[in-house]
C-alpha cells in the first residue's frame, strides 16, 4: 500500500510539474510531501508559482489560477491513471478567454486517452466538443434536448 | 470501455424520456441557466450508486423524482440507464454493450439493473471496482467544485493519490 | 430593536417579491419568517419559483438561477436601505447571456440609487459600465491600469 | 457621498502606485486572470479597516505588502488611500472630501489616517457608523461568494437584516 501511493505520487508529480507549465505557458509548480518518513498519513503540499511571478501562499492566487492549478492536478491525475469517462461541469467558468483556450486545447490532447462530457457556456470549449447538445425547456420545468452542428452555436446560446 | 449514452425519465427536470449519445472524445452541454445540464452530469452519478441526496442537491431522496411543473403533475418514478462499450473488456463481464440501470419510484422502492437483470448496489460496485469509475471518484467535478480539488488542507489532499494509486 | 427588525423584513419582503419576478422576467419569490412570536432569533425562510416551475427547495435551483435569486435578494436590502457603495466581484459568473443582459439592466436602474464598482468578464456587464479600467500585467507579477473606452473592450480582452 | 477615488502602493500586487477614479454610477473594472482586480476589491476592504487576514486571502496581515516578483524585490510598506466625496454631508465630518487611508509595513507597525491626520481604527468605524459601509457589510460581495448569501441555514439569514435595519 505505502509503496503504491509513493510510487503513484511520484508519478503525478512529474506529470503536475509539466501540465502546469503547458497550461500557464510558463511559470513552474511542485507537488511535495509534507512527511517523508510517514507515507500513510502525510498530507501534500502544492507550491504553485505562475509566469513572472515570486512563489506564493496557494490561497492568495486569484480565481482563474486557482481553477487552472486545480485543472493541471485533475489532468495530472487522469494521465498517470485514467478513469475511462469525466464530466466536467463548468470548470471554466472562473477563466478569461485566454485561459479557456488553453484549457480547451489540452481536452482536445486528453480526449485521445480519457472520454470527457463537459458542461459549459463558453464558446472555446464548445469549439473543442466533437459533438454538442443543447438543453433546453421549451415547455417551462421540463428539460428537452436538441443536438446541434458545433458551428450553430452562436445563435443557439441566445 | 467509455460511456455511449445515457437515457433518463423521470428523474428531475427530465419529465419526458430523453436520450444523450455521447462521443468517445468529447461531448459538450449548454443550455440557458435552470435547463437540465447540472441534472444530466447528477443523473449519472446517480446511476453509478451515488447515496447521498446532498449530493444531488436534493433533501431526501425522493427530490430526484420528477415533482411536476406549471402544466404537468409529478410522477411517481424515475428511471436511468447507462449504456458502456465494453468490447475491450475493461468491465468484467462477458458482454460487448453494458447497460446499468437504477429506478425509485415514491414509496421508496429502488432496484439496480445490470443488462435488464435486477441486481445489488453491490453488484455494480464490483463491476467497477478497478476501473477508476464510481460515485466517489474525481472523475465527475460538480458546479463550482473545481477549487475544492486543490482542498485547504493538506492532508485531504491524499485522498485523490490514494484514490488513484 | 424588535420593531426595527420586523419593519425592515417587511419591506425587504415587498421589494424581493418584485425584483425577483423582474430579474427572471416571470416566476414568484417569497420571504417568510420561521417563527413570528420570536422575532430575536426567528431564522428567515427563502421561497423561489423561476417562471414555469414548481416551487423547490432552494438547493435544487441550478447554479444560475441561486446566483440570480441571491442577485434579487442584495437589490432588494438595497432598495431597502442602500449602501453608498457597492463592490461586486464577477457576481455575474455563473450566469448565461440573456441573464447576463437582465441583471446589467437592473444595475443600471440601481445605479440611480447607489455607486457600484464591477468586476466582471462579461460583456453584457462592461457595457452597462460609465467607465472601465483595464488591469494587466505587462511587468509580470505587477499590477498596472489602464483607462478604456466602453467601445475598445472587444480587443482588450484576449 | 460615494467614492471618487482609490490610490494603492505596495499592497499585495500593486507594486507601482495606483490611482482608480470611480464615476459616481458604474464603474467596470476588467483583466485577465491573476492581473489584479480582487486585489483591488482586497484594497478597499482592507483601507475599511478589515482585520482578518483570512478574508484578505492570505495567512498574516504581512501578506498583504508586496513580496516581489520576477524582477522585483519585495516592498516593506503598503499603503491605501480612500477618497470619499462627502458634499451631501453622510460623514459626520466638516468636510467636503473625506481621505481615509491604512499604512502596514513589515516589521508589524499600522496606522490609520483620516484627511492625513493619524487615528485610531475606531475613528474610522465611528466615522461610517451609520452610513452601512464598514467591512462586514454586505455591500463588497467576493469573487464566488454571491450564493453564500442566501447560506444555507435559515438562522444566518437574519445577519443581513440585521446590517440594514
Ligand atoms: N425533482 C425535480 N423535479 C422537477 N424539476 C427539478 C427537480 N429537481 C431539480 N429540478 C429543476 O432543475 C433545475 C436545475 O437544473 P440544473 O441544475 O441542471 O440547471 P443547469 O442547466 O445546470 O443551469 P446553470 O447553467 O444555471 O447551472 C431547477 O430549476 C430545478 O427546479
Ligand atoms: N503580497 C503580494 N505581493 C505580490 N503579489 C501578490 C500579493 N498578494 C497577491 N498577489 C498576486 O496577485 C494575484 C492575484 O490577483 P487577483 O486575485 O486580484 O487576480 P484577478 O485579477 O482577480 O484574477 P481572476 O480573474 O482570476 O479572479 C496573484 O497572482 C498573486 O500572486
Ligand atoms: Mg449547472
Ligand atoms: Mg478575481
Amino acid at each position: 500500500m505505502e509503496e503504491k501511493f509513493l510510487e503513484t505520487f511520484n508519478q503525478v508529480k512529474v506529470e503536475f510539474e509539466k501540465i502546469f507549465t503547458d497550461l500557464f505557458e510558463g511559470g513552474q509548480a511542485q507537488l511535495a510531501l509534507e512527511d517523508e518518513d510517514d507515507l500513510l498519513e502525510t498530507g501534500i503540499e502544492i507550491n504553485a508559482q505562475p509566469p513572472g511571478k515570486k512563489l506564493q501562499k496557494l490561497s492568495l492566487m486569484s480565481g482563474g489560477e486557482k481553477a487552472l492549478t486545480a485543472t493541471a492536478l485533475i489532468f495530472s491525475l487522469l494521465k498517470v491513471n485514467p478513469s475511462p469517462f469525466y464530466v466536467l461541469d463548468e470548470l471554466d467558468a472562473p477563466l478569461d478567454d485566454a485561459n479557456v483556450n488553453r484549457f480547451a486545447n489540452y481536452l482536445n490532447q486528453l480526449s485521445e486517452i480519457a472520454q470527457f462530457i463537459v458542461i459549459t457556456h463558453r464558446k472555446g470549449t464548445m469549439a473543442a466538443a466533437n459533438a454538442l447538445y443543447g438543453v433546453t425547456m421549451q415547455e417551462s420545468g421540463v428539460s428537452q434536448l436538441l443536438s446541434l452542428k458545433v458551428d450553430e452555436v452562436g445563435d443557439y446560446e441566445e | 470501455m467509455f460511456l455511449k449514452s445515457i437515457t433518463i425519465k423521470g428523474f428531475k427536470s427530465f419529465a419526458d424520456r430523453v436520450k444523450v449519445d455521447f462521443e468517445p472524445a468529447i461531448t459538450g452541454i449548454i443550455g440557458p441557466n435552470g435547463s437540465g445540464k447540472s441534472n444530466i452530469s447528477d443523473a449519472i452519478r446517480w446511476v453509478l450508486g451515488e447515496q447521498s441526496a446532498k449530493t444531488l442537491r436534493g433533501g431526501k431522496m425522493e427530490d430526484v423524482i420528477f415533482a411536476g411543473s406549471g402544466k404537468r403533475r409529478a410522477l411517481g418514478l424515475a428511471e436511468v440507464t447507462l449504456t458502456l462499450d465494453n468490447r475491450d473488456g475493461a468491465l468484467p463481464i462477458d458482454y460487448k454493450e453494458v447497460i446499468i440501470g437504477r429506478r425509485v419510484t415514491r414509496s421508496g422502492e429502488s432496484d439496480y439493473l445490470i443488462n435488464n437483470n435486477t441486481c445489488r448496489l453491490k453488484d455494480i460496485k464490483e463491476l467497477f471496482m478497478d476501473t477508476g469509475i464510481g460515485k466517489d471518484a474525481y472523475s465527475i467535478i460538480g458546479q463550482g467544485k473545481v477549487e475544492a480539488i486543490l482542498s485547504e488542507n493538506s492532508v485531504d489532499r491524499r485522498e485523490l493519490f490514494e484514490e488513484a494509486a
